[in-house]
């Protein structure tokens, strides 16, 4: 017998372990043990890949014109992929997007998405409810079962030096001993619509920006990475509503790399380089009132409904 | 993407929601 070939015979045994792996790891969780989490290895490998590379290649990809007689073949195949309803969109006809990425930022016509007048929170954007609750102490849970530590997310709050350094993280973002810490996760799939609006009347005062990773934010990956909202590039606004404090945190994955905020062109996301684990501030508390809808010394006003900002492709 | 809202509301606020539903623009989330 031929002496057997090292290649094979390692590519045959490394995909037969890993098989069983994946095997072993989504049987566990079918049966409703413990959601089985990425080893630390497993995340560092994941966030080796270029992946933000790949959203600006990406990004660059889908910012080329195409052809008229290509828009509408390469847009309807988008469309029967991602289940788009173009019924709803402000321009119905696929030759008027010149790219792909001008097809992701279509506008829906206003009549489509009321804004509920009877609830004070509203849905900032179409997507699928990926988890919602209280924040019991300091810790939020991404998916059921997963958790990624408030601190992390937000970063250090300015009251941090006023209070006594044996309240939670939590407890300092409280205005009053009788409210609570709430939160909720919307996913946007590929095919929703990618603006987002604002949930309430609120004034935003602070923008902070973590540079990160881009990893897939798939409701699989949430539920397969801790901290994956504390590793991904993402952008926080955050201010007061009528109950105290309020934060809308968008954040982007491998596709949709980019973060725009309408009342604030100078935010750069998705850039070649960046420091692991910094952030950047801007605070609108002190803004003139020449920004769009900045209440001068107190933030930026936004009212329930009101268009906030857009997912990029790239 | 994903976006994610944190906020203080009162002790009786509740979501009328459920895991893994679909949501809108607009439509409400929870009320108190």
């Amino acid at each position: 017998l031929p002496s057997p070939r090292p290649l094979p015979l390692l590519v045959v045994t490394g995909s037969g372990y890993l098989g069983y792996q994946y095997y072993k790891r989504w049987g566990q969780q079918d049966n409703g043990g413990p959601p089985y989490l990425a080893t630390p290895t497993e995340v560092a490998l994941y966030r080796s890949f270029p992946t933000r590379l790949l959203s600006r290649t990406w990004g660059r990809l889908n910012g080329l014109d195409l052809p008229t007689w290509l828009r509408k073949p390469i847009y309807s195949l988008y469309i029967w992929t991602f289940g788009v309803n173009m019924q709803e969109a402000a321009v119905e006809d696929l030759h008027h997007y010149k790219n792909l990425g001008e097809f992701f930022r279509r506008r829906l016509k206003p009549a489509v998405r009321p804004v509920c007048s009877a609830s004070c929170l509203t849905s900032p954007a179409d997507g699928k409810i990926l988890h919602f609750g209280r924040v019991k102490n300091s810790e939020v849970e991404q998916v059921k079962g997963v958790t990624y530590s408030l601190e992390n997310f937000l970063g250090p709050q300015m009251r941090q030096i006023s209070v006594s350094p044996s309240s939670s993280f939590r407890d300092l973002l409280l205005t009053s001993p009788d409210s609570d810490l709430f939160h909720i996760v919307v996913y946007l799939a590929p095919g929703d619509y990618h603006c987002f609006h604002s949930p309430t009347d609120w004034k935003v005062e602070l923008r902070r920006h973590f540079p990160g990773s881009l990893m897939s934010v798939n409701p699989g990956v949430a539920r397969w990475i801790k901290e994956l909202f504390c590793l991904n590039e993402r952008v926080v606004l955050s201010g007061q509503w009528q109950h105290g404090f309020f934060s809308l945190t968008a954040v982007g994955a491998t596709n949709v790399g980019s973060i725009r905020l309408y009342f604030d062109q100078e935010l750069q996301t998705n850039s070649p380089c960046y420091r692991k684990g910094s952030f950047l501030d801007r605070s609108y508390v002190t803004m003139s009132s020449q920004v769009k809808g900045a209440a001068g010394e107190g933030g930026v006003a936004l009212q329930k409904g009101e268009p906030v900002g857009e997912f990029n492709l790239g | 993407s994903t976006i994610v809202l944190l906020f203080e509301a009162p002790k009786d606020f509740s979501f009328n929601l459920h895991p893994g539903q679909r949501i809108r623009v607009g439509e409400g989330l929870g009320s108190l």
